[in-house]
Order: structure tokens, then sequence, then C-alpha cells
């Protein structure tokens, strides 16, 4: 935050469009400082109200050059966008330079407003910059795929000390019956217009739900995957990074370690071997070694030998011994010789029929200490590797300490 | 002393510019600490942003310097 921490002293926060560039359509432009204020609405109790006239709390207009304040911009390049902290005049105030070329979507040739408004109105709003790489407050513009984008863990923290979580944080809902796709936003969340014309604005919001808390003894998983010697639970857009190094789980956003792919996957394996990650979401998958998205990627998962009549693989686990890795779809599961990357004949077979009291579809399935672990809604089951059967029956967050 | 070539200049002129909009350098033309006191911001600023920390002008921290970025001072507070 600011020195002396600023920040609105009311949940009701107004803000006008002044004028708009030429470089974008101005339903456009519209479209980006809404979609950044829902970011900041959906973590936060604060509601934003679009002025058309008058004065608003955060006035948001484009200059180039001298423009009023003590801060002229720079042309094109260096300085991109200034604002200012949360008060009375030119308090919460947002500046975009006229001199950049603004875009709608992120290209080399522009700069995407949609990130640097969502950047500039954290600042509107109280925050300071981070000086955490990746985070949305962090100084630089970094280009990046806006499409589904997700708040960082260090920003949410960031606006949440000064102005609390939201009202309503409705747990995430369970993978067995919940779909992955953006969940439509509320009137409560979306900013809202005070307009004479009162013309509704397109959005296209990225919710940010609460992240559930370690010990729920509901909590499911999405996906979990070894990394380096390391344990990566995913949920939603979220990561519990168990760590043999620290005794604390560490939490993080997917987008701070993989920004492209922060909506996060369905399954996910690690080939210890050759440093890598494979990550599934629908009918697509990625390889990653490290924070690298490794080129080429995304592959349709037809590339690996499905037939087209799969179309999302529900957990996948790599055995280190035989090298061969298993895809789980359904009652279902496939072999993978990671050797001649190529499927396995013979397959694919019943779950059941090879896993002993594995009797029902999998959300994830996890490799460790020679032992396979099925997660199922909100309990793992504990399976020897060499001889598949079923040893115990867990509660999925066994792994948090709890 | 080596005589400091036209492009040195320009990236330290960048370089205090820089200092000056975004951590909050004041040159002092007549101190004798002049140039302890670009160092000390250079540390400050490589620090920020996970740099080696040598107070020199080095190519990664002038890359830095050279990114597109937010208007708002890193360090400096509003009055």
């Amino acid at each position: 935050t600011f020195p002396l921490s600023p920040r609105w002293k009311k949940e009701d926060v107004t803000y006008r469009i002044l004028n708009y560039t030429p470089d974008m359509l101005q339903s456009d432009v519209e479209e980006a400082i809404a979609k950044a204020l829902q970011l900041w609405s959906s973590v936060t109790p604060l509601r934003f109200t679009r002025l058309y006239t008058g004065q608003a709390d955060i006035m948001i207009s484009f200059a180039a050059g001298y423009h009023g304040d003590f801060y002229s911009f720079d042309g094109p390049g260096g300085t991109l966008a200034h604002a200012y902290p949360p008060g009375n005049g030119i308090g919460g105030d947002a500046h975009f330079d006229e001199d950049e070329n603004w875009t709608k979507f992120t290209t080399y040739n522009g700069y995407n407003l949609f990130l640097v408004a969502a950047h500039e109105l954290g600042h509107s709003l109280g925050l300071g910059h981070s000086d955490v790489f990746g985070a949305l407050m962090y100084p630089i513009y970094m280009a990046k795929d806006t499409r589904d984008y997700r708040l960082p863990q260090d920003d949410i923290d960031g606006i949440q000390a000064l102005y609390g979580p939201p009202r309503e944080s409705p747990a995430l809902p369970t993978k067995a019956f919940a779909p992955q796709e953006p969940t439509e936003m509320t009137s409560a969340e979306a900013p809202t217009e005070v307009s004479p014309r009162e013309e509704p604005t397109e959005m296209t919001p990225s919710k940010t739900p609460t992240r559930p808390e370690d010990c729920d003894p509901h909590l499911t998983f999405d996906a979990i995957t070894t990394l380096r010697g390391e344990i990566l639970f995913f949920k939603g857009s979220y990561v519990w990074r168990k760590s043999p190094y620290f005794s604390d789980i560490e939490h993080d956003t997917i987008s701070s370690f993989w920004p492209p792919l922060a909506a996060g996957f369905d399954a996910a394996y690690e080939v210890d071997r050759k440093d890598r990650v494979v990550f599934f979401k629908d009918g697509q998958y990625w390889a990653v070694s490290g924070y690298r998205i490794e080129p080429g990627f995304p592959k349709p998962i037809q590339n690996l030998g499905f037939p087209t009549s799969v179309g999302k693989i529900d957990a996948a686990v790599h055995d280190q011994i035989t090298k061969k890795t298993y895809f789980f779809v359904g009652n279902k599961y496939w072999s993978f010789n990671e050797n001649t990357q190529s499927m396995e004949r013979g397959y694919p077979r019943k779950i059941a029929a090879d896993f002993q009291g594995i009797g029902h579809t999998v959300d994830a399935v996890l490799q460790k200490n020679g032992h396979f672990y099925f997660f199922h809604g909100s309990n793992q089951y504990e399976v020897d590797i060499k001889n598949k059967k079923l040893i115990r029956i867990m509660k999925s967050n066994s792994w948090f300490n709890c | 002393f080596p005589v400091v070539s036209e492009k040195e200049k320009e990236d330290m002129q960048l370089a205090k510019k820089y200092l000056q909009s975004f951590y909050d350098f004041k040159e002092e033309k007549n101190s004798l600490f002049k140039t302890k006191n670009l160092a000390n911001k250079i540390r400050e600023m490589q620090s920020f942003f996970g740099l080696e920390v040598t107070g020199e002008l080095n190519p990664e921290t002038l890359d830095i310097m050279k990114q597109p970025r937010c208007g708002i001072p890193d360090v400096r507070s509003y009055s």
C-alpha cells in the first residue's frame, strides 16, 4: 500500500471515463475498464458505479505529454500510465499516456488496456507497487494473454488488507458437480452504471472464487502432480505447494507460475527424468519445464493416441519404475509408453479391474513413496504400485498436516 | 580515466532520470557524495526488482530501466 495506507472509506466507489483513445473502439475501452474494476470487486466488498457527468471518485482519462499534473507523460514507451491513491480531487484518478498504442488484445505492437487499467486502478484503490514478479501491481508491463485472467494472490492479499474479502465468500463447489468454465457474474459483483442512456456494457468476467481452507473436510482437487520433489495440488486457479524443504503449505495461484494456464487443469503428471510436467485442460495439453511452457503447446490430446470420443482426461500419473503413464477417463484407464510415446495395446481397461478398491471415477492421482494415491471427492485411496492393492483410505487433505 | 563514450553518457542520463522519477534520487551538484548517492539509489532499485545488488549500472539494471512501466514512483510518498 501507499504510505499511511490511504483507502476509500466506503464500499460504493464511482468512476467516470472522461475521454477515449482513438486506438480502440469506445465500447472496447469501456469493456476493458469494467473488466479491470471487476477484478478488484470480485475479491473485495467494493462496488463500482459508472457516472457520465460530474465528479466521480475515479476519473479516467487519456492524455499526452503535459496534462495538468506534475507527472507529464514521455511519449511512446517508458511511462504508460499513472494513477493516484484514494483521496479528494485528483486522488483516485487514472491517466493513460495517449502516445502509446492501446489495444484490446495482447500484441507486440501495443499495450493491452485491460492489463494496464487493472494495474492503475489498483493504485486508485490504494495499492502501491509489488516487488513480486508476475503480480499485477509489479511496476513493469508484462504482455500476457488476458483471456480468463485471474488476479494473482499477491494482489488479492494486498487489496484484502485494505478492504477485506467479499461479503459473501461462496465455497468452491466440488469437481464432481461443477464445470470449470467461468461462472456467470452476479449483479452484486458487476460494475453498475448510472447513465441517462442505460446502455449495458458487455463483459466476459473471470470470477475469482475464494480459496478453500486447507483443512476443509470437503476439500477436493482438480489435479495433483509432483514437480522437482514438491507436490502441487490444483483446485480452480489455486495451487497448494507442499515442499520437502518447508514445513508449511505454500498457497499460490497458477498464474504466478504459468500465467497462460491460469484457468486451471483437469489432470497433471510429471516425468521427472525429463524434468517435464504435463497439464491437461479439456481436449488440450501443455508441457512445462519449471516455469517455462515448452514451445508448440497446447496440443490436442488426440496426439497422444486418444480417440476423438475422449474429450478430456480426469487424471494422470506417471510410474517412474515402469516409465508408463496412466490416463484415467471415466471408469477406464489407458497406459502410455513414455519411451515410445505411444498408447499401449489392450487399453482402455476398467480401473476397477486392475486397481483393487477403485470402483469409481478419479479426480486426480499422485505417485509418491511407492504408492499411487487416487483422489475421489474428499477421499484418497492409497494403493501399492507393485500389486495394485488398496492399502487404506484417507481424507484428500491429509497432506496438509490437518 | 578512460573517456566516457556517448552511449555511456546516454545510459547514465537515462538512469538518473529513471531514479529521479521512481526512486526519489536528487542530484546534489556540489556534494562530494554525489556518486555514492546514485549508487545507493541503484542498489535500492536493484533490490526491488530482485537483481544482483551491486550499485553499478550494469546491463541487467539498464534493461529493467528501459522496460515500459507504470509512472507511479516505487518509493516516493505522495503529498
